[in-house]
């Protein structure tokens, strides 16, 4: 028996908008600890990990640890249907093949059930080892997203620098190149506007824009964006969920040949 | 051009 109650429902939601084009099956894993999912895109190049930890429900039962693979398309047409101020619960019974969201709205007046097919996934679970980074970057995360926008109408890949000048964006392509350099800038009116470089050494990799690109459309999730580099990892761009956990992109570098 | 990596061989199955 499974039975989780989100106030916030919108999170989900946004949830769903920020990985379904990145990967398209998944188990989601539902413990004592929350709602969680980690799956890679097809071709291996980046992986995303989500937890909503259980304290983040207003109700959480999850009575013995289950997997549950869902077509985060159809998942998300689903979750589609509810409004952005409704309430979602997630519910499950031990051995069915379905798993129904329940919508209700704020004044309890509409309550809508879907039930949606859950799919048999063999998905390859991964050790993500606890890492010291060389420089860890925190920005707004709309300022990221044009950041990341702008940059592939020029080029297909992006040079992340940084050094004790702040963190250098870079590209190029047939028509030119372009550089945005942001220094570290805490001097605002608000936390959420600021950008914060902590560097331990410097760091230069290449990445694909289209993924860079896929993972910003988790920027409703969050006002700033945490990005970690080190020279002998995937860069983690992690997007907070406020209260409740994290989404986390994981993109394999580009490297020389 | 850089070759792109895969995520396989920076994190291991569990």
């Amino acid at each position: 028996m499974l039975e989780l109650r989100l106030v916030q429902g919108s999170l989900l939601k946004k949830v769903l908008e920020a990985i379904k084009d990145l990967v398209t099956d998944a188990n989601f894993d539902c413990s004592a600890t929350g709602f969680s999912l980690q799956a890679m895109d097809s071709s291996h190049v980046a992986l995303v990990a989500l937890l909503l930890r259980s304290e983040g429900f207003e109700h959480y039962r999850c009575d013995r640890n289950i997997s549950m693979g869902m077509n985060l398309n159809n998942m998300s047409k689903m979750l589609k249907c509810a409004g952005n101020d409704d309430i979602i619960t997630i519910k499950g019974d031990d051995g069915s093949d379905t798993i129904t969201f329940m919508f209700e709205s704020p004044t309890q007046d509409k309550i809508a059930d879907f039930e949606m097919k859950l799919m048999d996934i063999d998905s390859e679970h991964l050790g993500i080892p606890e890492a010291e980074y060389h420089a860890i970057v925190r920005m707004p995360s709309a300022e990221f997203s044009r950041i990341c926008k702008d940059l592939s109408s020029i080029g297909d890949t992006v040079v992340i620098s940084v050094t004790k000048e702040g963190v250098k964006f870079s590209t190029r392509g047939d028509i030119g190149a372009a550089n945005i350099v942001l220094r570290q800038n805490t001097t605002v009116d608000k936390p959420e506007e600021a950008t914060i470089i902590e560097m331990n050494e410097p760091v230069s990799l290449t990445f694909a824009l289209r993924y860079m690109n896929s993972f910003t459309k988790a920027t409703p999730l969050s006002s700033m964006v945490t990005i970690s580099l080190s020279s002998e990892l995937p860069v983690v761009v992690e997007y907070k969920i406020a209260e409740m956990g994290y989404v986390r992109f994981y993109l394999a570098p580009k490297i020389e040949e | 051009d850089p070759k792109q990596g895969n995520i396989l061989s920076f994190f291991k199955q569990v």
